[in-house]
């Protein structure tokens, strides 16, 4: 790894996580009618057990979360090369009597990228950057305020969001970072890159967003930068998976923007490995098809 | 009979309207982590995008057999699998932590062999030129277009740089579609069982144990499945093979509740 001067091993392994969703106000035997938030269970069902319950509801304990982590550190940490953490790393905003303000948002997803920090990062130096595994975070629905309304940057929240990602995001990348809120990690460098895809400014639910045909839409901004990174990705012979945590699928995304997405998937198949989201919580894959999103654009044109 | 294909059609219609408008990003916000209307998706998926790859599939077979009788017959749909999957890009869609269903995790194994003999690094321009320079294009590109779309009187339209050109044909094509250096190879999921994870710690303390030492003994991932795992393994990760999956999914109902239990991560999620 030329930018750290030492050898790396590789494990041909790397791990994806993602929609944490850890809830510090969950409370373990409290009701799960009422968001295992504190309120007393009317009966033994309704109790809220300490690792959280499937399918009940609640957000993750912070139990859940530190166990996880704790877990992967034990049985994985040594046997991966990098993690692919696609966001939604607060509760839900699913509490009217606890709305969740900008500033938890903010102070949880920082905390949540120190526990990564303190997993992935090389405890034998003093460089905050030097990881024994890269990590590339990319940006949820539920990690802005409010939920899903996500302007172009700059802004206040790209600001805050670089400086909570500051030792992922390379130091090289924090002035396009400040407006796209989307980056590129070489994790085998030369060779093999991750993008962190900012999804949001695709997704159909940001209020922000009305279409990416429009060169004023983040959409429209969005793709003019991936465009100009797969170029370069080519250029230079490398590979590349893409990430980010809204699915770029036609239930996700604006008609324009699923498009034109699935169109630069399709035209840079030389280059692109797969993709890797999160936010439905299923585990399932979608196919999409690059010259059905190249006709339908031709008929939009 | 045309009535009962006029419900069907009905049907399929709704199907795809679901999986186009439903907002997923509102239903969550109202219901938070409850796992509400997956079964329909799920199901909206199958009859809509899995069925689709598999009527393309069955094509490709028919277009053999017909191309066996009528030699010079042209058609420019795809007349084999290599070509068909060329067409699509897998979206891989993971299972979350916070349990909607189980907590759940994926890792993916990827070809490495050969890396070490590979080439030298070439010598780029090094990243943070590279960048500096797409920041100054980034915002030229912008305040470009902000301005001409504040000039009425032009009527120019300039071409639009976020539909890409075609790949040159002379690029052959990647890790996704034919087996080389990085091509995906395997992948674990791992869950945790919360109902026995949390039986067991409750066991534990109840017996006065150490509540943190009850916890550490009783939380663990295991392997829910791997892609190789039966009753549809897969040979590897290429796009043709996600394809064969999606249309056998649709011929095999055994298979498909299968894949289902495995997309609701074994958590014995059932809408009705």
């Amino acid at each position: 790894d030329p930018r750290i001067g030492k050898e790396r091993l590789l494990y041909g392994r790397f791990l994806h996580i993602t929609d944490i969703h850890p809830d510090r106000l969950y409370k373990e035997g409290s009701s799960i009618d009422y968001v295992c938030h504190g309120k007393e269970p009317s009966k033994k069902r309704d109790y809220a057990p300490k690792f959280g319950k499937a399918m009940a509801g609640c957000d993750s304990p912070v139990d859940l979360m530190d166990h996880t982590l704790r877990w992967i550190g034990e049985h994985l940490k040594d046997k991966i090369d990098f993690v692919i953490w696609t966001g939604d790393n607060i509760r839900h905003d699913n509490d009217r009597k606890n709305p969740r303000t900008e500033f938890q948002i903010f102070e949880m997803n920082e905390i949540v990228a120190g526990k990564f920090q303190a997993l992935f990062g090389n405890q034998n130096t003093e460089d905050p950057r030097d990881f024994d595994v890269d990590i590339i975070p990319s940006l949820g629905n539920n990690d802005v305020f409010p939920h899903n309304l996500f302007a172009m940057g700059p802004t206040l929240q790209t600001r805050e969001l670089y400086r909570i990602w500051s030792n992922f995001v390379p130091q090289e990348q924090k002035r396009i970072f400040s407006r796209s809120a989307s980056f590129l990690t070489e994790v085998i460098p030369g060779k093999l890159a991750v993008l962190s895809i900012n999804t949001l400014y695709l997704f159909k639910a940001n209020p922000l967003v009305d279409n990416c045909n429009s060169r004023k839409q983040p959409g429209y901004q969005s793709l003019i930068w991936l465009g100009y990174i797969l170029d370069e990705i080519r250029a230079r012979g490398m590979k590349v998976w893409l990430s980010g945590h809204v699915p770029p699928i036609e239930k996700n995304f604006d008609s324009s923007c699923f498009h034109k997405f699935t169109l630069w998937t399709y035209e840079y198949r030389d280059i692109i490995i797969g993709g890797l989201y999160g936010h439905m919580n299923m585990d399932h894959f979608i196919p999409v098809d690059g010259k059905k999103a190249r006709k339908a654009l031709t008929r939009q044109v | 009979e045309e009535s009962h294909k006029f419900g069907q059609d009905e049907e399929d219609q709704f199907d795809e309207l679901f999986l186009q408008s439903a907002d997923a990003a509102s239903e969550v916000h109202l219901m938070g982590a409850s796992p509400v209307g997956k079964e329909t998706y799920m199901k909206s998926v199958r009859k809509t995008i899995y069925q689709k790859i598999h009527d393309k599939l069955e094509e490709i077979v028919d277009n053999i057999e017909i191309g066996k009788k009528r030699k010079k017959k042209k058609t420019t749909k795809p007349k084999t699998l290599d070509e068909l999957s060329e067409r699509y890009s897998i979206v891989n869609i993971g299972g979350s932590i916070v349990p909607t269903f189980n907590p759940g995790f994926r890792v993916w194994e990827y070809n490495i062999t050969g890396l070490e003999q590979g080439t030298q690094i070439q010598q780029f321009k090094p990243w943070n030129e590279f960048f500096e320079d797409l920041e100054k294009k980034l915002q030229t590109e912008f305040l470009d277009e902000v301005a001409i779309e504040g000039v009425e009187s032009n009527k120019v339209r300039r071409p639009d740089k976020t539909i890409p050109k075609k790949k040159p044909e002379s690029i052959p094509l990647g890790p996704a579609y034919e087996p080389q250096l990085f091509s995906p190879t395997k992948f674990v999921q791992y869950f945790a069982d919360l109902k026995e994870i949390n039986d067991e710690y409750y066991g534990k303390t109840d017996s006065g144990n150490d509540n943190s030492k009850a916890a550490k003994e009783a939380f663990k991932f295991q392997v829910e499945y791997t892609s190789e795992d039966k009753p549809y393994p897969m040979e590897s990760l290429l796009v043709k093979d996600f394809l064969k999956l999606a249309s056998d999914l649709t011929q095999d109902n055994k298979l498909w509740e299968i894949f289902k239990e495995r997309a609701f991560i074994s958590s014995g999620y059932d809408e009705d």
